[in-house]
């Protein structure tokens, strides 16, 4: 079951001055971070019943915590898959959604089906070993809402494995 | 390149082909052209001197000259253009880099920099700042805000109620900002919205800072007993910036709602996909 209270919790000890700051010490900062970590855990479990009880899907949820910094084990191997982003703004936002993938072509669709303009970006790296390849595609979310894109890589134009089933999903 | 710059509808950056730093901004919307060139720089922090025995800490921001030194004056430069996206990726040094980023659409640039580990082989610490110069006559006055809520005016050396005898040059005029600065000539508006809260200042007229990390080998004995030293190589830091350039009358519309979508950012969840259908019953 989801909870949210430990990262309530985790949020109000992080209300001290030090930690706002960052004036603790070090083996403070990482308890600090250990509490963030550990109240985020539950919290995820209750986004994802939240996301199946307004989609009417039940989907095993991935929180990419490393979007920062371009890591997000999903869409770098998967095939397809479907991005549902949650918009907490109380009006219609357009966001680019920036993904880590392989290399490759993509197809996206939106919540009507429609075909999504998409760019793979090939980014600089020090490390030659990573891939360091991102979708962007531009999504549209309506107010205090989500909607829910997905995702299929394709090769030689053509879709590399089938979609994910559709079922009718609309903004919400 | 003779010419180097990205664009949209509302945005131009330029930058110079020789240095790869930004080096202007326009705003096309209301023809607003103002020569801007950002650079990373770093202070070394004091050990103390001959007025104060009192070192740069985790409390104490003290550096010990009031020049920062430049992390390099140019910057390797990649450029990436497609429909969806314009970037100009910067490195300066090894743990220094940026990447300045324009979408379709968007009315601000965005900062993406990346800093760290902070070497301090030297036994040096240091606190690196993003600085933007500009030709704007702001008359000593910058502007911080309380989380958004409240924006005050700061103006340097000076304090609206008590009369100030300054003696850091630099730390002594250094403020907080929790989610936004800005400069202003009463005509012209560079504002810089921060997804952290972070220091800032105006230490120059036109000029605008933001440290954005900071790494340091002395405890300033107030009570933490450890300089801010992160154990093993050292801590790698992300964050973002966004610029907006706009007139001083429309600036506040503009930067208020740029901030409640940095804020209120959507979230985004992946799932593979051919779930099961779900309802309460």
């Amino acid at each position: 079951s989801g909870d949210s209270a430990p990262l309530n919790e985790a949020m109000a000890v992080l209300q001290h001055h030090d930690a706002v700051t960052g004036t603790c010490k070090q083996h403070v900062a990482d308890d600090y971070a250990r509490q963030l970590a550990a109240g985020w855990e539950p919290c995820e479990v209750l986004l994802s019943n939240a996301l199946a009880r307004l989609s009417g899907s039940k989907e095993d949820f991935t929180f990419c915590r490393d979007l920062n910094i371009s890591r997000c084990q999903l869409s770098q191997t998967s095939s397809s898959f479907q991005v549902t982003i949650y918009n907490p703004l109380g009006r219609k936002v357009d966001w680019m959604v920036r993904l880590p993938v392989s290399k490759g072509v993509f197809l996206v669709r939106d919540p009507q089906g429609r075909t999504v303009d998409n760019n793979v970006v090939i980014l600089p790296s020090t490390d030659r070993q990573m891939d360091h390849s991102e979708l962007l595609f531009s999504a549209s979310v309506p107010a205090l809402g989500f909607s829910t894109y997905s995702v299929t890589k394709m090769t030689n134009g053509k879709l590399q494995t089938r979609a994910p089933r559709r079922r009718p999903k609309k903004s919400s | 390149f003779n010419v180097l710059a990205i664009e949209n509808e509302h945005i131009r950056a330029t930058f110079n082909p020789k240095t790869g730093l930004l080096m202007e901004i326009e705003n096309l919307d209301k023809k607003l052209l103002l020569p801007v060139q950002q650079a990373f720089f770093s202070y070394f922090a004091s050990r103390g001197d001959r007025l104060s025995d009192q070192v740069s800490g985790a409390y104490i921001f003290r550096p010990n000259q009031s020049q920062p030194l430049p992390v390099r004056r140019w910057a390797q430069i990649r450029v990436v253009k497609t429909d969806l996206v314009q970037e100009v990726h910067q490195n300066f040094s090894a743990w220094c880099s940026q990447v300045v980023r324009l979408y379709p659409g968007q009315q601000h640039l965005e900062l993406e920099w990346t800093v760290g580990p902070i070497p301090v082989i030297d036994s040096w610490g240091k606190e690196v700042i993003s600085r933007f110069d500009t030709p704007l006559k702001t008359n000593e006055r910058f502007y911080t805000d309380s989380n958004g809520r409240e924006i005050l005016e700061r103006r340097r050396n000076y304090r609206p109620t008590w009369n100030l005898n300054q003696t850091e040059e630099v730390a002594g005029n250094y403020y907080p900002v929790n989610s936004r600065i800005y400069i202003t000539d009463g005509q012209v508006q560079l504002t810089v919205l921060t997804d952290r809260s972070q220091g800032g200042s105006s230490v120059r007229d036109g000029s605008l800072e933001l440290m954005v990390h900071r790494r340091l080998v002395n405890d300033d004995r107030r009570g933490i007993g450890e300089p801010l030293m992160e154990s093993g190589s050292g801590a790698l830091v992300r964050g973002r910036h966004l610029v907006l350039l706009d007139t001083f009358q429309a600036a506040a519309s503009g930067h208020r709602l740029l901030a409640e979508k940095v804020v209120l950012a959507p979230q985004v969840v992946l799932a593979p996909g051919g779930g099961v259908p779900y309802n309460l019953g």
